[in-house]
């Protein structure tokens, strides 16, 4: 199943509502220290059901939300959805008259969580699971962050099997 | 699992053993299981020999000569079983020009498949890109996006 | 020893507030000890806070961001008690071109106390070497170098 | 006390003696991946006396030595020698009527060592010692090696406190 777009409002950096484009080819993203670029990675794993804060350089999930800046006050949500297109009807069972499969994930600063599947409300696990059944759910080898090619070749043996596992 | 732990090994150990020479030009690698006979514990070590060295420890290899041979691994992973999207932030930033160059190819054919998303400060991966998301901060702390798009489909 | 560690603390604190807007063009930074009544065992916490960003933790800053941080950390220490030389290994590899220059106009002003010798892929970094060692590997496995003076003294 | 030279035989990939001239000003060392730049960073640090070969991304001191190539047999030895000027007369008493200090360090294949101060065999403690008195052993904040710099942001509290205890 392809990604068609992801939309970003008060995660991280990304206070205003921000919207990506997966358009066909390869999709390059630049900008000076500090702009956002690996924010962008994190929202993505965010919206992908991650719960570790610390896999997202933050110490509480709280993090996450837009904090505020010298011109701006912080905000009290943060809200990331990626849109899967199910035109070729390889989508479960549960979404297949759905052309375009959309998952989002809220967080408020008072610790509530929303998990949403095309607007309706849904728990973790039912996108947890949507993420496997699509094979989108493999980031062990499908997301390489920043300064961790080299944990690849560092990493003790044992460590390193669960990149096969991911695959198998 | 422990048959399908094997097959998928072996699989992914073909694609490095073809990968590799492609992205150092040259020389050789192969991953080998640390415990043949315990497929659900054992480890996988790397074996790794640029063109022309002699075959030492991984640990020796340079910083770029490590990064490109993890990026064999992880590609030939790719390839056996491709996710619908492949996010690579900063990968290149240890490389040289000429191993960005054949770094880029690769990307380039595995990018028919899967969509790539490549975030980078260097021009010469900013060529392949055939959209370009320009993020910006003009107002402090306040992210923005303005995209290019370069070729057409 | 527990008031030359405090002394140097001091020192190197107050060149680090100075060092680091100076890098960030802008912001502001101070080392904090996590214990104050033990000087024996106490850490050191770092707080930044690049320009017109809010002050967080200092593990939410971007990659070249932190490296900029920790560059202007260990400047800060080496303008408080100088060595012979300085050597830094690519250590501009996560910073973006107007982060280089800052970096460079600093390490220019410090080699003026001592030797800095800084290994780099950048060529803007190459530019304010006064003397270029080009190492090559022309029969594989075999390192060899050649030296170009680029400025007289 | 300024360093004047490097001189580098059989240390992992300086197979031919290679001399580096400490010249004034900023020095630039530049080449492809693996040509050997970080190799000199490691021949600088075993010159001053270092006992870890994990330090130097070896598994054991041994594999310092050059191992061969295709084109080259392996080594029986690795010599590094760091030259040091005493122009302004600053070394310690027992050195104070040379112009050049040369430390030099061997290393033999069968696991025998050897060092040398200005030729005449001494101790790895005179060589450590001799970097202490004149200001070059401050290594934790002297010499940043490749990819290290993120580790002083992402050291615990307690392990950073090294950096100021070398300066004190
Ligand atoms: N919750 C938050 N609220 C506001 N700003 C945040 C929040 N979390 C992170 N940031 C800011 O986002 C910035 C980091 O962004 P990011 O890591 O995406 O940069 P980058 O574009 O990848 O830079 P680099 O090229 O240096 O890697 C930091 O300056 C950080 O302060
Ligand atoms: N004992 C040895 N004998 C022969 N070659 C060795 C030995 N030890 C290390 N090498 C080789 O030295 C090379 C690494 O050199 P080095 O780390 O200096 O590269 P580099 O120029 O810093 O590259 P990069 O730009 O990628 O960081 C490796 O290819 C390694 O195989
Ligand atoms: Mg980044
Ligand atoms: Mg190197």
């Amino acid at each position: 199943m392809k990604i068609k777009r992801l939309d970003i409002v008060g995660f991280k950096s990304f206070v205003d509502k921000t919207s990506f484009e997966f358009s066909e080819g390869i999709i390059g993203v630049v900008g000076p220290n500090g702009c956002g670029k690996s924010n962008i990675v994190d929202a993505i794993r965010w919206s992908m059901g991650e719960q570790s804060a610390k896999q997202l350089r933050g110490k509480a999930m709280e993090d996450v939300i837009f904090g505020g800046s010298e011109s701006r006050k912080p905000l009290g949500m943060a809200e990331v959805s990626l849109a899967f297109s199910n035109d070729e009807g390889l989508a479960p069972a549960a979404y297949r008259e759905y052309s375009e499969i959309v998952v989002t994930r809220r967080l408020y600063r008072n610790g509530d969580s929303e998990y949403l599947i095309n607007k309706t409300p849904c728990r973790l696990l039912d996108i947890t699971e949507l993420f496997m059944d699509t094979g989108v759910g493999a980031k062990a080898y499908s997301i390489i962050e920043q300064g961790k090619i080299g944990m690849v070749l560092n990493a003790k043996p044992e460590d390193r099997r669960f990149l096969i596992e991911e695959a198998a | 699992t422990r048959r399908r732990f094997r097959e998928t090994f072996d699989q992914v150990n073909a694609k490095f053993q073809e990968v590799f020479p492609r992205l150092f030009r040259g020389g050789k690698a192969v991953l080998k299981l640390s415990d043949e006979d315990d497929l659900l514990e054992t480890g996988i070590d790397i074996v790794a020999q640029p063109p022309g060295k002699k075959l030492q420890n991984v640990t020796l290899l340079s910083g770029g000569e490590k990064a490109l041979t993890a990026v064999a691994l992880i590609f030939s992973i790719f390839m056996i079983k491709p996710s619908p999207f492949c996010l690579l932030d900063e990968v290149d930033a240890p490389l040289d020009d000429a191993n960005i160059g054949r770094f880029n190819e690769i990307v380039r054919e595995m990018s028919e498949i899967s969509q790539f998303i490549i975030i980078t400060h260097n021009k010469r991966t900013m060529e392949i890109a055939d959209t370009l998301y320009g993020v910006t901060m003009e107002e402090p702390g306040v992210s923005k996006t303005v995209s290019v798009r370069i070729n057409e489909y």
